[in-house]
Protein backbone atom coordinates (compact mmCIF):
# COMPACT_ATOMS: atom_id res chain seq x y z
CA UNK A 1 0.00 0.00 0.00
CA UNK A 2 2.75 2.39 0.62
CA UNK A 3 4.05 1.75 -2.64
CA UNK A 4 1.03 2.49 -4.69
CA UNK A 5 0.55 5.67 -2.21
CA UNK A 6 3.69 7.01 -3.14
CA UNK A 7 2.74 6.66 -7.17
CA UNK A 8 -1.45 8.01 -5.76
CA UNK A 9 1.18 11.12 -4.39
CA UNK A 10 2.71 12.01 -7.53
CA UNK A 11 -0.01 11.61 -9.93
CA UNK A 12 -1.60 14.25 -7.22
CA UNK A 13 0.91 16.51 -7.98
CA UNK A 14 1.04 15.99 -11.64
CA UNK A 15 -2.64 17.12 -11.76
CA UNK A 16 -1.26 20.51 -11.99
CA UNK A 17 -0.92 21.41 -16.18
CA UNK A 18 2.87 22.36 -15.72
CA UNK A 19 3.24 18.84 -15.59
CA UNK A 20 1.86 18.59 -19.12
CA UNK A 21 2.77 21.52 -20.71
CA UNK A 22 6.00 22.85 -20.50
CA UNK A 23 5.39 26.00 -17.98
CA UNK A 24 7.27 24.78 -15.44
CA UNK A 25 10.72 25.94 -14.59
CA UNK A 26 13.67 23.41 -15.41
CA UNK A 27 14.42 22.59 -11.90
CA UNK A 28 10.73 21.99 -11.18
CA UNK A 29 10.46 19.79 -14.29
CA UNK A 30 13.34 17.52 -13.15
CA UNK A 31 11.88 17.27 -9.92
CA UNK A 32 8.50 16.02 -11.36
CA UNK A 33 10.19 13.72 -13.07
CA UNK A 34 12.38 12.31 -10.06
CA UNK A 35 8.94 11.98 -8.62
CA UNK A 36 7.25 9.80 -10.88
CA UNK A 37 10.59 7.79 -11.62
CA UNK A 38 10.85 6.96 -7.15
CA UNK A 39 7.13 6.49 -7.82
CA UNK A 40 7.38 4.06 -10.41
CA UNK A 41 10.25 2.07 -9.59
CA UNK A 42 8.23 1.59 -6.00
CA UNK A 43 5.38 0.17 -7.83
CA UNK A 44 6.80 -2.45 -9.59
CA UNK A 45 7.42 -4.10 -6.35
CA UNK A 46 3.46 -4.46 -6.57
CA UNK A 47 3.63 -5.45 -10.36
CA UNK A 48 6.50 -7.93 -9.75
CA UNK A 49 4.09 -9.63 -6.46
CA UNK A 50 0.88 -9.34 -8.81
CA UNK A 51 2.40 -11.26 -12.08
CA UNK A 52 4.04 -13.47 -9.95
CA UNK A 53 0.73 -14.46 -8.18
CA UNK A 54 -1.34 -14.83 -11.68
CA UNK A 55 1.38 -17.02 -12.58
CA UNK A 56 0.77 -19.53 -9.93
CA UNK A 57 4.00 -18.91 -7.41
CA UNK A 58 6.04 -21.31 -9.38
CA UNK A 59 9.56 -21.35 -9.52
CA UNK A 60 10.20 -21.14 -13.30
CA UNK A 61 7.85 -18.41 -13.94
CA UNK A 62 9.45 -16.35 -10.70
CA UNK A 63 10.74 -13.38 -13.11
CA UNK A 64 12.39 -10.22 -11.29
CA UNK A 65 10.46 -7.59 -13.44
CA UNK A 66 11.63 -4.58 -14.68
CA UNK A 67 10.59 -2.08 -17.27
CA UNK A 68 11.77 -1.03 -20.90
CA UNK A 69 12.46 2.29 -20.32
CA UNK A 70 14.45 2.84 -23.23
CA UNK A 71 12.20 1.45 -25.51
CA UNK A 72 11.37 4.47 -27.49
CA UNK A 73 14.47 4.63 -28.47
CA UNK A 74 14.55 0.97 -29.86
CA UNK A 75 16.31 -0.50 -27.10
CA UNK A 76 15.71 -3.03 -24.73
CA UNK A 77 18.22 -4.72 -22.50
CA UNK A 78 15.77 -8.47 -22.43
CA UNK A 79 15.03 -8.78 -26.00
CA UNK A 80 18.31 -7.43 -26.92
CA UNK A 81 20.86 -10.11 -24.96
CA UNK A 82 18.07 -13.04 -24.24
CA UNK A 83 18.27 -15.33 -27.26
CA UNK A 84 15.25 -17.13 -25.82
CA UNK A 85 11.93 -14.93 -24.32
CA UNK A 86 8.72 -15.34 -23.76
CA UNK A 87 6.44 -12.29 -25.36
CA UNK A 88 2.99 -11.76 -23.81
CA UNK A 89 0.79 -9.18 -24.84
CA UNK A 90 -2.06 -8.19 -22.47
CA UNK A 91 -4.67 -6.44 -24.41
CA UNK A 92 -6.86 -4.08 -22.00
CA UNK A 93 -9.81 -3.52 -24.35
CA UNK A 94 -13.00 -4.66 -23.96
CA UNK A 95 -13.19 -6.24 -27.45
CA UNK A 96 -10.71 -8.38 -29.18
CA UNK A 97 -7.36 -6.77 -30.69
CA UNK A 98 -4.51 -7.75 -32.69
CA UNK A 99 -0.68 -5.50 -32.49
CA UNK A 100 2.13 -5.60 -34.95
CA UNK A 101 5.29 -6.15 -32.29
CA UNK A 102 8.67 -4.79 -32.44
CA UNK A 103 11.65 -5.96 -30.68
CA UNK A 104 14.45 -4.24 -30.42
CA UNK A 105 17.15 -6.93 -31.42
CA UNK A 106 20.57 -8.06 -32.53
CA UNK A 107 20.88 -8.90 -36.37
CA UNK A 108 20.34 -12.70 -36.81
CA UNK A 109 17.86 -15.35 -37.68
CA UNK A 110 14.69 -15.75 -35.06
CA UNK A 111 11.81 -17.65 -34.87
CA UNK A 112 8.54 -17.28 -33.76
CA UNK A 113 6.40 -19.60 -32.64
CA UNK A 114 2.71 -19.36 -30.77
CA UNK A 115 1.48 -21.27 -27.70
CA UNK A 116 0.78 -24.38 -30.02
CA UNK A 117 4.65 -24.15 -31.19
CA UNK A 118 3.70 -23.32 -34.56
CA UNK A 119 5.48 -20.63 -36.60
CA UNK A 120 4.42 -17.02 -36.51
CA UNK A 121 5.28 -14.75 -39.46
CA UNK A 122 8.23 -12.31 -38.70
CA UNK A 123 10.95 -9.95 -40.52
CA UNK A 124 13.70 -8.02 -39.35
CA UNK A 125 13.71 -4.28 -40.05
CA UNK A 126 16.63 -2.29 -39.40
CA UNK A 127 16.51 0.74 -36.83
CA UNK A 128 17.05 3.98 -38.24
CA UNK A 129 20.50 5.75 -38.82
CA UNK A 130 18.76 8.63 -37.22
CA UNK A 131 17.67 6.53 -34.00
CA UNK A 132 20.96 4.00 -33.85
CA UNK A 133 23.28 7.37 -33.94
CA UNK A 134 21.79 9.37 -30.94
CA UNK A 135 24.39 10.19 -28.65
CA UNK A 136 22.32 9.08 -25.39
CA UNK A 137 21.10 5.98 -26.60
CA UNK A 138 23.06 2.78 -25.48
CA UNK A 139 22.18 -0.22 -27.29
CA UNK A 140 23.15 -2.95 -29.37
CA UNK A 141 20.38 -3.44 -30.81
CA UNK A 142 20.66 -2.34 -34.84
CA UNK A 143 17.15 -3.82 -36.14
CA UNK A 144 13.52 -4.50 -35.05
CA UNK A 145 12.02 -8.08 -34.70
CA UNK A 146 8.63 -7.35 -36.02
CA UNK A 147 5.40 -10.12 -36.03
CA UNK A 148 1.72 -10.30 -35.59
CA UNK A 149 0.01 -10.60 -32.87
CA UNK A 150 -3.35 -11.70 -33.99
CA UNK A 151 -6.88 -12.21 -32.09
CA UNK A 152 -5.96 -11.40 -28.71
CA UNK A 153 -8.77 -11.81 -26.28
CA UNK A 154 -10.73 -9.11 -24.93
CA UNK A 155 -9.06 -7.99 -21.71
CA UNK A 156 -6.94 -11.45 -22.23
CA UNK A 157 -3.90 -12.46 -23.48
CA UNK A 158 -1.28 -13.95 -25.72
CA UNK A 159 2.43 -15.37 -25.50
CA UNK A 160 4.60 -16.11 -27.80
CA UNK A 161 8.01 -17.99 -27.72
CA UNK A 162 10.97 -15.94 -29.72
CA UNK A 163 14.28 -18.02 -30.07
CA UNK A 164 17.10 -16.84 -31.83
CA UNK A 165 18.39 -19.30 -34.19
CA UNK A 166 21.05 -21.01 -36.83
CA UNK A 167 20.25 -19.46 -39.93
CA UNK A 168 18.61 -21.96 -42.43
CA UNK A 169 17.97 -21.38 -46.01
CA UNK A 170 14.59 -22.09 -46.35
CA UNK A 171 13.79 -19.79 -43.03
CA UNK A 172 10.24 -18.51 -42.88
CA UNK A 173 12.40 -15.16 -41.21
CA UNK A 174 14.81 -13.10 -42.47
CA UNK A 175 16.14 -9.83 -43.09
CA UNK A 176 13.81 -7.60 -45.42
CA UNK A 177 14.83 -6.69 -48.86
CA UNK A 178 16.43 -3.08 -48.69
CA UNK A 179 16.68 -0.56 -51.53
CA UNK A 180 18.48 2.39 -51.24
CA UNK B 1 14.86 5.32 -60.52
CA UNK B 2 12.40 3.67 -59.19
CA UNK B 3 9.04 5.90 -58.22
CA UNK B 4 8.77 4.84 -54.71
CA UNK B 5 5.80 3.49 -52.90
CA UNK B 6 4.78 1.14 -50.60
CA UNK B 7 1.53 -0.20 -49.08
CA UNK B 8 -1.13 -3.22 -49.02
CA UNK B 9 -4.11 -4.92 -50.20
CA UNK B 10 -5.53 -1.68 -48.90
CA UNK B 11 -3.61 1.43 -49.73
CA UNK B 12 -0.39 2.32 -51.26
CA UNK B 13 2.05 5.60 -50.24
CA UNK B 14 3.49 6.98 -53.22
CA UNK B 15 6.76 9.36 -52.91
CA UNK B 16 8.25 12.04 -55.05
CA UNK B 17 11.32 12.17 -57.01
CA UNK B 18 12.71 14.48 -53.97
CA UNK B 19 11.45 11.64 -51.47
CA UNK B 20 8.58 13.02 -50.24
CA UNK B 21 5.48 11.58 -49.70
CA UNK B 22 3.16 12.83 -52.48
CA UNK B 23 -0.28 10.96 -52.94
CA UNK B 24 -2.29 8.18 -51.47
CA UNK B 25 -4.36 5.27 -53.29
CA UNK B 26 -7.39 3.92 -51.37
CA UNK B 27 -10.26 2.27 -53.30
CA UNK B 28 -8.47 2.41 -56.42
CA UNK B 29 -8.78 6.26 -56.74
CA UNK B 30 -5.42 8.20 -56.26
CA UNK B 31 -5.53 11.44 -54.22
CA UNK B 32 -2.68 13.89 -53.58
CA UNK B 33 -1.48 13.77 -49.80
CA UNK B 34 2.30 15.72 -49.94
CA UNK B 35 3.54 15.53 -45.80
CA UNK B 36 6.94 17.69 -45.06
CA UNK B 37 7.86 19.37 -41.75
CA UNK B 38 8.04 22.93 -41.43
CA UNK B 39 9.24 25.29 -38.28
CA UNK B 40 8.12 28.77 -37.32
CA UNK B 41 10.61 31.23 -36.06
CA UNK B 42 9.45 32.40 -32.47
CA UNK B 43 8.55 35.86 -32.16
CA UNK B 44 10.76 37.79 -29.92
CA UNK B 45 9.31 40.20 -28.26
CA UNK B 46 9.75 43.01 -25.34
CA UNK B 47 6.78 41.89 -23.18
CA UNK B 48 6.27 45.44 -22.19
CA UNK B 49 2.84 45.62 -24.17
CA UNK B 50 0.14 42.82 -24.09
CA UNK B 51 0.64 42.32 -28.12
CA UNK B 52 4.60 42.32 -28.14
CA UNK B 53 4.82 39.35 -26.22
CA UNK B 54 7.64 36.91 -26.67
CA UNK B 55 6.78 33.14 -28.02
CA UNK B 56 7.28 31.12 -25.13
CA UNK B 57 5.92 27.81 -22.95
CA UNK B 58 2.41 29.80 -22.79
CA UNK B 59 2.14 31.12 -26.24
CA UNK B 60 2.80 29.66 -29.66
CA UNK B 61 3.63 33.28 -31.33
CA UNK B 62 5.20 32.90 -34.75
CA UNK B 63 6.55 36.08 -36.00
CA UNK B 64 4.63 35.06 -39.28
CA UNK B 65 6.89 33.01 -40.94
CA UNK B 66 7.15 29.47 -41.56
CA UNK B 67 10.52 27.43 -43.56
CA UNK B 68 10.10 23.95 -44.67
CA UNK B 69 13.03 21.90 -43.49
CA UNK B 70 14.21 20.86 -46.64
CA UNK B 71 13.88 20.52 -50.35
CA UNK B 72 15.07 16.84 -50.70
CA UNK B 73 14.42 13.97 -48.48
CA UNK B 74 17.14 11.31 -48.48
CA UNK B 75 15.02 8.02 -48.54
CA UNK B 76 15.90 4.56 -47.34
CA UNK B 77 12.89 1.67 -48.45
CA UNK B 78 12.30 -1.94 -46.80
CA UNK B 79 9.65 -4.20 -48.03
CA UNK B 80 8.68 -7.44 -46.30
CA UNK B 81 4.89 -9.25 -45.79
CA UNK B 82 4.72 -8.12 -43.07
CA UNK B 83 5.52 -4.32 -43.19
CA UNK B 84 6.71 -2.18 -45.53
CA UNK B 85 8.65 0.86 -44.46
CA UNK B 86 10.30 3.94 -45.83
CA UNK B 87 13.23 5.82 -43.80
CA UNK B 88 13.31 9.40 -44.06
CA UNK B 89 15.80 11.83 -43.43
CA UNK B 90 15.27 14.70 -43.82
CA UNK B 91 17.59 16.85 -42.12
CA UNK B 92 20.65 16.17 -39.49
CA UNK B 93 17.48 16.18 -36.62
CA UNK B 94 14.76 15.66 -38.29
CA UNK B 95 14.15 11.95 -39.45
CA UNK B 96 11.16 9.82 -40.07
CA UNK B 97 10.09 6.05 -40.21
CA UNK B 98 6.68 5.47 -42.41
CA UNK B 99 5.03 2.24 -42.06
CA UNK B 100 2.48 0.53 -43.61
CA UNK B 101 1.07 -3.08 -42.34
CA UNK B 102 -0.10 -5.60 -43.32
CA UNK B 103 -3.84 -5.73 -43.53
CA UNK B 104 -4.15 -2.24 -41.69
CA UNK B 105 -6.09 0.97 -43.00
CA UNK B 106 -3.67 3.06 -41.80
CA UNK B 107 -0.23 4.41 -42.15
CA UNK B 108 2.02 5.26 -39.05
CA UNK B 109 4.70 8.35 -39.19
CA UNK B 110 7.09 7.52 -36.94
CA UNK B 111 8.90 11.09 -36.67
CA UNK B 112 12.19 11.86 -34.67
CA UNK B 113 13.09 15.66 -34.12
CA UNK B 114 15.68 17.09 -31.75
CA UNK B 115 18.07 18.66 -30.76
CA UNK B 116 16.57 21.98 -32.46
CA UNK B 117 19.38 23.90 -33.35
CA UNK B 118 19.40 27.69 -31.73
CA UNK B 119 22.89 28.65 -33.20
CA UNK B 120 21.27 30.81 -35.55
CA UNK B 121 20.12 32.73 -32.47
CA UNK B 122 16.15 32.08 -33.32
CA UNK B 123 13.81 29.63 -31.45
CA UNK B 124 11.72 27.35 -33.46
CA UNK B 125 8.92 25.83 -33.38
CA UNK B 126 8.38 22.71 -35.61
CA UNK B 127 5.27 21.10 -37.15
CA UNK B 128 4.43 17.87 -39.46
CA UNK B 129 2.40 19.30 -42.42
CA UNK B 130 -0.10 17.42 -44.66
CA UNK B 131 -1.64 18.81 -47.82
CA UNK B 132 -4.58 16.77 -49.77
CA UNK B 133 -6.83 17.14 -52.17
CA UNK B 134 -9.74 17.30 -49.34
CA UNK B 135 -12.35 20.76 -50.44
CA UNK B 136 -12.55 21.95 -46.60
CA UNK B 137 -13.76 24.91 -47.43
CA UNK B 138 -12.43 26.08 -43.73
CA UNK B 139 -13.78 23.76 -41.45
CA UNK B 140 -11.82 21.03 -39.38
CA UNK B 141 -12.61 18.99 -36.58
CA UNK B 142 -10.62 18.66 -33.30
CA UNK B 143 -11.28 17.04 -30.36
CA UNK B 144 -12.23 17.17 -27.48
CA UNK B 145 -10.19 16.00 -24.64
CA UNK B 146 -10.83 12.33 -26.66
CA UNK B 147 -14.41 13.11 -26.29
CA UNK B 148 -16.68 14.76 -29.30
CA UNK B 149 -15.72 15.93 -32.54
CA UNK B 150 -15.81 19.84 -32.38
CA UNK B 151 -16.10 21.73 -35.38
CA UNK B 152 -13.70 24.69 -36.40
CA UNK B 153 -13.73 27.28 -38.79
CA UNK B 154 -10.67 29.12 -39.96
CA UNK B 155 -10.85 33.02 -38.63
CA UNK B 156 -14.04 32.47 -36.98
CA UNK B 157 -15.45 32.24 -33.54
CA UNK B 158 -18.97 31.07 -32.79
CA UNK B 159 -20.65 33.39 -31.01
CA UNK B 160 -18.32 36.54 -31.83
CA UNK B 161 -17.04 38.81 -35.05
CA UNK B 162 -13.13 37.55 -34.82
CA UNK B 163 -10.81 40.06 -36.32
CA UNK B 164 -7.65 38.01 -35.82
CA UNK B 165 -4.59 40.11 -35.45
CA UNK B 166 -2.33 36.50 -35.49
CA UNK B 167 -3.89 34.23 -38.20
CA UNK B 168 -1.68 31.52 -37.35
CA UNK B 169 -1.47 31.00 -33.84
CA UNK B 170 -5.60 32.01 -33.49
CA UNK B 171 -6.03 29.40 -35.57
CA UNK B 172 -4.55 26.72 -33.50
CA UNK B 173 -6.26 24.24 -31.45
CA UNK B 174 -5.51 21.06 -28.83
CA UNK B 175 -5.51 17.97 -30.45
CA UNK B 176 -5.50 15.31 -27.73
CA UNK B 177 -6.48 12.57 -29.91
CA UNK B 178 -7.52 13.46 -33.20
CA UNK B 179 -7.90 16.30 -35.85
CA UNK B 180 -10.51 15.53 -39.16
CA UNK B 181 -11.32 17.29 -42.57
CA UNK B 182 -13.85 16.55 -44.30
CA UNK B 183 -15.59 17.13 -47.68
CA UNK B 184 -18.46 15.00 -47.62
CA UNK B 185 -16.39 12.38 -50.41
CA UNK B 186 -13.24 12.31 -48.96
CA UNK B 187 -11.99 12.50 -45.18
CA UNK B 188 -8.37 12.79 -43.94
CA UNK B 189 -7.66 11.95 -40.15
CA UNK B 190 -4.65 12.53 -38.49
CA UNK B 191 -4.33 10.73 -34.91
CA UNK B 192 -1.80 11.68 -32.45
CA UNK B 193 -0.24 10.04 -29.71
CA UNK B 194 0.20 12.61 -27.16
CA UNK B 195 -1.52 16.31 -26.80
CA UNK B 196 -0.43 18.69 -29.92
CA UNK B 197 -1.61 21.80 -31.19
CA UNK B 198 -3.08 21.65 -34.44
CA UNK B 199 -4.92 23.72 -37.25
CA UNK B 200 -5.62 23.65 -41.55
CA UNK B 201 -4.53 26.84 -41.99
CA UNK B 202 -5.34 26.08 -45.58
CA UNK B 203 -7.85 24.17 -47.65
CA UNK B 204 -6.77 20.38 -47.82
CA UNK B 205 -4.36 20.85 -45.20
CA UNK B 206 -3.75 19.74 -41.71
CA UNK B 207 -0.96 20.73 -39.42
CA UNK B 208 0.09 19.24 -35.69
CA UNK B 209 3.34 20.59 -33.65
CA UNK B 210 5.66 18.24 -32.94
CA UNK B 211 8.37 20.07 -30.63
CA UNK B 212 8.97 23.45 -29.96
CA UNK B 213 12.51 25.46 -28.63
CA UNK B 214 12.31 28.76 -27.38
CA UNK B 215 14.81 31.26 -26.36
CA UNK B 216 12.79 34.08 -24.70
CA UNK B 217 10.48 34.03 -21.72
CA UNK B 218 7.07 34.78 -22.61
CA UNK B 219 6.19 36.51 -18.98
CA UNK B 220 3.42 34.69 -18.33
CA UNK B 221 4.63 33.09 -15.10
CA UNK B 222 7.29 30.53 -15.64
CA UNK B 223 9.78 33.23 -16.00
CA UNK B 224 12.32 30.84 -18.31
CA UNK B 225 12.46 30.40 -21.97
CA UNK B 226 11.30 26.89 -23.12
CA UNK B 227 14.85 25.62 -23.85
CA UNK B 228 15.00 22.06 -21.99
CA UNK B 229 18.35 20.33 -22.90
CA UNK B 230 19.40 16.81 -22.00
CA UNK B 231 22.90 16.02 -21.89
CA UNK B 232 24.24 19.18 -22.64
CA UNK B 233 21.98 19.63 -25.86
CA UNK B 234 18.32 20.15 -26.80
CA UNK B 235 15.87 17.93 -26.22
CA UNK B 236 15.24 14.92 -28.90
CA UNK B 237 11.33 13.76 -29.41
CA UNK B 238 9.84 11.34 -30.57
CA UNK B 239 6.16 9.98 -31.05
CA UNK B 240 3.79 9.00 -33.79
CA UNK B 241 0.99 10.30 -35.88
CA UNK B 242 -1.46 7.57 -37.62
CA UNK B 243 -3.35 8.91 -40.97
CA UNK B 244 -6.11 7.62 -42.23
CA UNK B 245 -7.66 8.85 -45.21
CA UNK B 246 -11.13 7.35 -47.18
CA UNK B 247 -14.50 8.31 -48.11
CA UNK B 248 -16.63 10.01 -45.96
CA UNK B 249 -19.32 8.49 -44.11
CA UNK B 250 -22.30 7.03 -46.12
CA UNK B 251 -25.17 6.23 -43.83
CA UNK B 252 -26.29 3.90 -46.22
CA UNK B 253 -23.10 1.62 -46.34
CA UNK B 254 -23.22 -1.59 -44.67
CA UNK B 255 -19.60 -1.24 -43.81
CA UNK B 256 -18.17 0.74 -40.79
CA UNK B 257 -17.78 4.78 -41.65
CA UNK B 258 -14.24 5.90 -41.69
CA UNK B 259 -14.96 7.95 -38.24
CA UNK B 260 -15.79 4.50 -36.85
CA UNK B 261 -12.63 2.96 -38.06
CA UNK B 262 -10.52 6.13 -36.55
CA UNK B 263 -12.43 5.60 -33.59
CA UNK B 264 -11.35 1.46 -32.90
CA UNK B 265 -7.76 3.16 -34.26
CA UNK B 266 -8.03 5.73 -31.72
CA UNK B 267 -8.66 3.00 -28.73
CA UNK B 268 -5.58 1.15 -29.92
CA UNK B 269 -2.97 4.03 -29.85
CA UNK B 270 -4.37 5.18 -26.41
CA UNK B 271 -4.89 1.89 -24.92
CA UNK B 272 -2.40 -0.56 -26.70
CA UNK B 273 -1.58 -3.85 -25.55
CA UNK B 274 0.83 -4.14 -22.69
CA UNK B 275 3.92 -6.19 -23.60
CA UNK B 276 5.61 -8.16 -21.42
CA UNK B 277 9.32 -9.99 -21.94
CA UNK B 278 10.70 -12.30 -20.03
CA UNK B 279 14.29 -14.32 -20.54
CA UNK B 280 13.61 -18.09 -21.53
CA UNK B 281 16.69 -19.32 -21.53
CA UNK B 282 15.95 -21.89 -19.02
CA UNK B 283 13.26 -23.18 -20.31
CA UNK B 284 12.76 -24.92 -23.76
CA UNK B 285 9.82 -24.02 -26.24
CA UNK B 286 8.73 -27.83 -24.62
CA UNK B 287 8.77 -26.61 -21.25
CA UNK B 288 6.77 -23.19 -22.21
CA UNK B 289 4.18 -25.35 -24.34
CA UNK B 290 3.35 -27.74 -21.60
CA UNK B 291 2.85 -24.87 -19.02
CA UNK B 292 -0.04 -23.51 -18.52
CA UNK B 293 1.37 -20.30 -19.36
Amino acid sequence: EDHLTALRDAMGVMQHHDAITGTEKQHVADDYARMLYEAFEACSANTRSALNQLSGERDSFKFDWTYCKEANVSACALTENSDNNVVLLYNPLGHSSDDFVRLPVKEGHYVVRNDRGQTVPSTLISIPSSVLDLPFRNSAATHELVFHAESIAPVGYRSFYVSKEEEHKDASSGIATIRQ
Amino acid sequence: EDNVSIGNDLLTVHFDENGFMSSITVDGATHPLKQNFLFYEGAYGNNEEFRNRSSGAYIFRPNGTEKAVTEVVELQVVKSELVQVVHQIFNEWISQVIRVYAGKDHVELEWLVGPIPIDDGTGKEIVSRFESDVASEGVFWTDSNGREMLRRVRNKRETWNLDLAEPISGNYYPVTSKIVIDDGRNRLALLNDRAQGGSSLQDGQLELMVHRRLLRDDRFGVGEALNETQYGDGLVARGKIFLMFGQSSNSTSQSPTQAAKERFLQNKIHLPSWVFIAPANEFSLEAYMSQDN
